[in-house]
Order: C-alpha cells, then sequence, then structure tokens
C-alpha cells in the first residue's frame, strides 16, 4: 500500500 | 468513503461548529481551555503539510481548509478578541503543554511509516491529536459548572474519534489489506482518555443533573 493511500483519511 | 468516516467527520466538523457558535455568540470562552485549542491548530497544521500537493477528493480538500480556518480563527478569538479574551480563565488553564508536544515529536522520529519530515510531522499530528484533549479536561475538573455548550464540544470531540474507531474495523473487514498501528493505537488512546468524561456526561444527560467532573 503506497503512501499515499495511508494519508486517505483526514 | 463509508457511514462511520463520514458520520466521525460530520461529528467532528460539528464540535468545532459549537464551539465556533458559542465564542461568535455568547462572545465568550469559559470553561474552554486555550491550551488544547492550541493543540488541535498545531495537530491540523502538521496533519495537512500536504494539503496542496496530494489531491484526494475535493471533499478531503474543503474539510482540512475548514478544521485548519476554524481552529486558527478559535485560537485568534481567544487570543486576540476583548470580549472573548476576558473571558478565559487563564489561571485556570496551566497545563504544561510542552509535556505532551515534545514525547509526542521524539515518538515520532522513533515510530512511524518513513523518517521523512512530512511523514514524521503526519505521525507526530496523530500522537499530539491523541492527547491534546488533556489540558481541557484538566480544565473542566476545574471547572465549577461546565455549561451545555462547552459539554456538548468535548462530546462531540471524542465521539468523533469513536466512530472513527468503528470506520476502521470497518475497513479492516472490507478492505484487504487494510492496517494502520500507527492510526489506530493513537485512535484508541485518544477515545479511551475520554472515557471518564463520557461515563460523567451520559450520568448528568440520563438524571437531568448539571455536568461535574470529580476532582
Amino acid at each position: 500500500e503506497d503512501e499515499d493511500d495511508k494519508h486517505d483519511e483526514l | 468513503m463509508n457511514v462511520f468516516r463520514l458520520a466521525g467527520d460530520m461529528t467532528h466538523l460539528s464540535s468545532i461548529l459549537v464551539l465556533l457558535l458559542k465564542i461568535h455568540t455568547i462572545k465568550s470562552c469559559a470553561g474552554i481551555s486555550l491550551k488544547t485549542q492550541e493543540l488541535y491548530a498545531l495537530v491540523f497544521i502538521t496533519r495537512y503539510l500536504d494539503i496542496f500537493d496530494r489531491f484526494t477528493s475535493i471533499y478531503n480538500f474543503l474539510m482540512k481548509l475548514i478544521f485548519l480556518g476554524s481552529s486558527l480563527s478559535i485560537v485568534w478569538y481567544m487570543r486576540r478578541h476583548k470580549a472573548v479574551h476576558r473571558s478565559y480563565d487563564k489561571d485556570q488553564d496551566t497545563f504544561r503543554y510542552q509535556f505532551i508536544v515534545l514525547p509526542c515529536l521524539l515518538l515520532a522520529l522513533v515510530i512511524n511509516h518513513k523518517l521523512t519530515f512530512k511523514e514524521v510531522m503526519w505521525t507526530f499530528s496523530l500522537y499530539l491529536e491523541a492527547v491534546a484533549i488533556l489540558p481541557q479536561l484538566v480544565l473542566l475538573q476545574r471547572t465549577r459548572n461546565i455549561d451545555n455548550l462547552t459539554g456538548q464540544y468535548v462530546f462531540l470531540l471524542g465521539a468523533y474519534r469513536a466512530l472513527y474507531l468503528l470506520n476502521w474495523v470497518y475497513r479492516y473487514f472490507t478492505e484487504p489489506g487494510f492496517v494502520r498501528w500507527i492510526t489506530w493505537i493513537a485512535g484508541l488512546v485518544q477515545t479511551l482518555l475520554y472515557a471518564d468524561f463520557f461515563y460523567y456526561y451520559i450520568l448528568s444527560w440520563k438524571n437531568n443533573v448539571k455536568l461535574e467532573l470529580p476532582a
């Protein structure tokens, strides 16, 4: 899971 | 996006609106901890450093702007607005938040997904958010009569993260490979810190008596 997914939540 | 996460974001938003409503309409921040508000502003600033270079959705972008704007304006009101500042109880709001900022920063440097500035700041914001409510909870114990809006504000703030816990459970079972230990543990600690407040808040609501936290 790349970094972008990790920050998809507020 | 799932119903728990949307409900969580809306609950979070409404907690901030309740606080802004209180401060803006009755021009008072009695019972509100400026320390917690400053910590929350720091949480949003360090969490949303990527607001312009990582675009997830319009919703995400707008909510980030709202959270940043509202938290900074609340700090501004409590510091700069004459009437509001006068109602701020400086002598009671004495929590030394360097005791939580520094350990969160050190922890973020040690436990993170990637040792880059933005990733460490993002991790720091998660750890900080978990404990940012402490000055407010300490102030509530010292405040004799907690007014309704303040009680509602803290309740909604705690409820939002509890809804996020449900969101993580839902995503764990519906999205293969969805594992976020750092976020999950920080979110669990954050929600647990509200446990005794929730207990007294629901008790006061059931017995229809004034909210009172034992010192």
